[in-house]
């Protein structure tokens, strides 16, 4: 089992949908795949078609109140691809689980039940380096950072280095990370500046696959679908199948 | 004095930029502005050419440690615009402050000794529904929700429609809110669609002006200016300028 969390402290720089896409490209390929919403905005439930009105168990019941409830995986309606939702309540973790000792090892011990039954584990982090944040890189093999050629973007890395550098010095010692530029657009002159200046300061720390921009993602969230089955023939349905299998020659390498 | 505070959920929306393209546009017509920078980003101290690692007193020592310094407001290089910058530090805001009583008074409690020397205040929130926006909320005359055309960032809506809800109803039954389009895209078929369902659901409690994309503004924000000093007859600059005259007109009848 491979754990892989997709966070940013910088909203809005794709990490929801890069969990719905790479999620469905490996389950595509036969690997089981279980996905966790982390995200009190429960966006990657609605992009898998849940709307959390109608979900009774979430990932609270797990990191929160514990309440352990069996009916808490979901499967999807794709092959291979479970989800674990999110609603509102898992917004309230700040609040309530930094004053618990080893809190931070919470999502690790609820997912050793798991080591046999999925080949991937993906987590969707909220914009907010907090408590969840933090479970989620104790949690986590890979940290996958998604992060727009924009300047607010590149600066938010600070922050999540200095997390990486704490998660690596007290809870998990094994994660790595790498950078995946997502929503490029190679017409925009920024874009292609601010590309080459992040080649140059993470070079090796980068995803060669780079997700351009394309607007059928956007449709495809609308349909409650993962793009490779909304739009097969799409770019970024053929970028995050690339990224997909760069993903698992990584795992194999390490 | 009138308070905006800018904030939703959702990441990405132009809330930052929102907050420093209206600030120098009520600043430029000759109104005194106070913005706030309430995330741990620091991004909007930065869109003003200020960066967090140069500040030793920052919002966190208002809201959390409550030292009281001097030199928490800086003169940004714009007449009549000033600043009080973020660092990491207000990440802690949901550890720290829900146990206090009545900590959703704190800003409005500071910000009364600005009654007569501010016309604007207006606060940039981070992407998250916790103690900093409900503190901002509190203090607010107007609920400024900028918002992007696109599936999620609508979904968005209703967390913080319940937000506002609650707030009326325990801290601030002042509170008015309204939504900003912002980053429309007018050749993109789903922004106009969604843009025709916003105006449907909300109706009056829509801005009628609209901020389209203008790679411009990135540029600005490398650039440490706001828009209308960095590409004054960029299209986002006469579109701001158009908010803060819709602005200033909502201000005088209400
Ligand atoms: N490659 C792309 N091309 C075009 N639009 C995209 C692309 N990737 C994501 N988007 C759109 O950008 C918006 C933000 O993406 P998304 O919600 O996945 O980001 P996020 O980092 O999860 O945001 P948050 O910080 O709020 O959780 C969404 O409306 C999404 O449809
Ligand atoms: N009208 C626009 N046209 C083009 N780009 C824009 C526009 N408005 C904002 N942007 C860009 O979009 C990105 C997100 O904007 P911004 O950081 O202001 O959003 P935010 O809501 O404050 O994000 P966060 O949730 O992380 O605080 C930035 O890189 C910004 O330069
Ligand atoms: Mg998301
Ligand atoms: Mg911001």
């Amino acid at each position: 089992m491979y754990t892989i969390a997709i966070a940013n402290e910088k909203g809005g720089v794709a990490k929801t949908t890069t969990t719905t896409s790479l999620g469905a490209c490996l389950a595509q390929l036969g690997h089981r795949v279980l996905v966790i919403d982390l995200d009190p905005q429960a966006n990657l439930s609605l992009a898998l078609g849940m709307e959390s009105a109608n979900i009774s168990s979430t990932v609270a019941d797990i990191l929160i109140s514990q309440t352990n409830p069996n009916a808490i995986v979901h499967h999807t309606s794709l092959n291979n691809l479970d989800l674990i939702p999110a609603n509102y309540q898992i917004g309230l973790a700040d609040r309530y689980l930094p004053v618990q000792s080893s809190y931070e090892y919470k999502l690790q011990k609820y997912l050793q039940q798991y080591i046999d039954v999925y080949d991937f584990v993906i987590l969707d982090c909220p914009p907010h380096l907090g408590a969840v944040t933090t479970i989620a890189l104790t949690a986590a093999d890979l940290l996958l950072i998604p992060t727009q050629v924009e300047y607010f973007s590149v600066y938010a890395l600070r922050n999540l280095m200095d997390l990486v550098r704490k998660i690596r010095h007290q809870t998990n010692p094994r994660l790595m990370y790498r950078l995946l530029i997502t929503m490029y657009d190679r017409r925009n002159k920024i874009h292609r500046i601010l590309n080459e200046h992040l080649h140059e300061s993470f070079n090796s720390g980068l995803m060669n696959t780079i997700i351009e921009t394309d607007t059928k993602l956007r449709e495809s969230q609308i349909a409650g679908k993962p793009i490779i089955y909304h739009s097969p023939k799409s770019r970024s349905s053929s970028q995050y199948q690339a990224l997909a299998q760069e993903i698992l020659e990584y795992v194999q390498e390490t």
